[in-house]
């Protein structure tokens, strides 16, 4: 299954998800493949790899003789590869403004690939620009992480207008996993507020699981590590192993 | 003074400052102006401003007939006038890659309102596109959010060398007013630990004002207010209080 994590709203959580979400996934004996697709490769960073500039997920999009396999590294923790980003990728929009079917490239390029893995996640940048779009039109379903305020609410119109574009353009297997309450503090108006406001409106949508707000998740990029090997007790590593646990059993489902 | 508040890291605080900032400069008796550059709005929707879809920043930017002054709005605080932004401007990328130096369109347009205000703040989208490259080009300083977190850190390279580039092609004028470290809570070792590691490394170049976590601040978009109406007696209303003597002070010196 290929997982983006989307929204164009910047600092809801995207990264944090995408590498936390990946590392439980792969501790629970999935094998999982995290590609980072933000130039600001913050994905890359809080996992501390180190990148040959040469072997990133720009090259893997803009050489068409260069495979994705070539860029797949390994990260140190059990089951869990990832393709790196640089910041050479701040470059792929105009790199790939003429080149025929842009928007499907990343999908073509990670088919040879997606048979290795249980689970491949897509960290994207805060935007929907060429990036994001190829994103959505290489995945099967799509993760919505969201902050309990209010600017938060505003842009989620606008991703679900391009979710079902890019779905009825490009990919109509594109389904909505989920939109995932981020940064939740239960002692703020604004967060009890916000949570119960998706809930009315978007029901069933919402996932169960919320992930609070917890400044271990803010340091383990520092140590390089996920929050299960950072701080296993903490809140974050709880509510992202919760995370993990509820999508392995949306995916018994089917 | 023409004040750009850039970073492409999302999240970071870039809105809540210009909404907060140039609330408090008004209060304080001088003639300031809002534009917002952010397609995602917040800075409009925060404010509660009610947009002619004809009549943004968007059109300003693309439409050589249509004046910046056609599209200033009052926003119901004494003082502060605001450009708004709507959905259209995403499209600004692509609508202005082809116009001749499409870099200092924004320049331009404003010129001819900027003597009628003290202060001109510009809210940017997290990224380092065309639009935020015409708010360098256009302004005196650059005001830098920047949250108490090790993400946070990695993207000021890349940041800083865009200023410089614009500074020695387009903006020669360009200074750095500061870094403006944000959800600063001084409960978390990451927050205390980077901002020393700012303050080491950056030194003055950090302003002395810290704004803090406070949740009033994510609570006032909601009323449409800024934090000095919303909470005049919270920490959030303190902090973008002093925010707003430190920058006025700063501006004494020249
Ligand atoms: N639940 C949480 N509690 C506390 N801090 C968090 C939490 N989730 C993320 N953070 C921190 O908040 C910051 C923003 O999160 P993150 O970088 O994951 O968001 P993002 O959506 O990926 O941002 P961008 O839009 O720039 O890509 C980071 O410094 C991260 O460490
Ligand atoms: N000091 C603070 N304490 C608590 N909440 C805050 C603070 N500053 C901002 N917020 C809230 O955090 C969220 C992110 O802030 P904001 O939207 O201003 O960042 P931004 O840099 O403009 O984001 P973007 O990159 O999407 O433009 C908002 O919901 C805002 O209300
Ligand atoms: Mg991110
Ligand atoms: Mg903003």
């Amino acid at each position: 299954m290929i997982i983006a994590i989307v929204n164009q709203k910047g600092g809801c959580g995207k990264t944090t998800t995408a590498v936390n979400l990946s590392a439980c996934l792969a501790e629970r004996g999935r094998r999982t493949l995290l590609i980072d697709l933000d130039p600001q490769s913050n994905a890359t960073l809080g996992l501390g790899i180190k990148v040959d500039a040469d072997k990133s997920i720009h090259r893997v999009l803009v050489d068409d003789g260069f495979t994705a396999a070539e860029a797949v590294l390994p990260t140190g923790v059990y089951n869990l590869d990832i393709i790196p980003a640089t910041i050479m990728l701040s470059g792929a929009d105009l790199d790939l403004a003429n080149v025929m079917g842009r928007e499907s490239i990343l999908k073509n390029k990670i088919a040879s690939i997606s048979d290795n893995y249980n689970y491949i996640l897509i960290d994207c940048a805060p935007s929907l620009s060429l990036l994001s779009i190829n994103a959505l039109s290489a995945s099967d379903e799509v993760l919505i992480p969201i902050q309990s305020h209010y600017y938060a609410l505003e842009g989620l119109k606008l991703l679900f207008q391009t979710v079902n574009i890019v779905k009825s353009k490009l990919n109509y297997n594109l389904a909505i996993m989920g939109i995932l309450p981020t940064f939740y503090d239960g002692r703020t108006t604004i967060s009890r507020d916000v949570l119960s406001g998706l809930r009315d409106y978007f029901g069933s949508r919402i996932l169960n699981t919320v992930i609070r707000v917890n400044s271990k998740l803010a340091e383990a990029p520092s140590a390089n590590e996920p929050i299960h090997i950072y701080a296993p007790g903490s809140r974050g590593a709880k509510d992202y192993g919760n995370l993990a646990d509820e999508i392995l059993e949306k995916g018994q489902i089917l």
